[in-house]
């Protein structure tokens, strides 16, 4: 697995993505990079990537909506302007 | 495994 950090430097975090607990797709998963958002500006998010955790809260076992949740108000928390992503091929 | 997993419903896609 790997770390990366994604600095908040656009409007947008600019990720889709797919999966979640109870699914096809376990664990979710980067299916799409939006031009111009910030995980696309940080160039090491890449579409097929699994998140494992994000800013160390494990998404094994949650829901989709859920990751979506967690992944959303990371992005808009003012605690910090990174979001760090443990991800995996 | 296999099997189990093509019973599951395809995860919805949720842009961030």
């Amino acid at each position: 697995a790997t770390l990366v950090r994604v600095v908040k430097n656009a409007n947008t975090l600019g990720i889709a993505i797919e999966g979640g607990a109870n699914t096809r797709q376990p664990m979710p998963r980067i299916v799409t990079i939006q031009k111009g958002g910030s995980a696309h500006n940080c160039e090491q998010l890449k579409v097929g990537l699994v998140i494992l955790e994000v800013n160390g809260i494990s998404l094994r076992g949650r829901e989709h909506k859920e990751a979506a949740r967690i992944i959303a108000e990371a992005f808009k928390s003012k605690e910090k302007d990174y979001i760090d992503f443990l991800v995996v091929e | 495994v296999r099997e189990k997993r093509l019973t599951l419903p395809p995860s919805e896609i949720t842009m961030l």
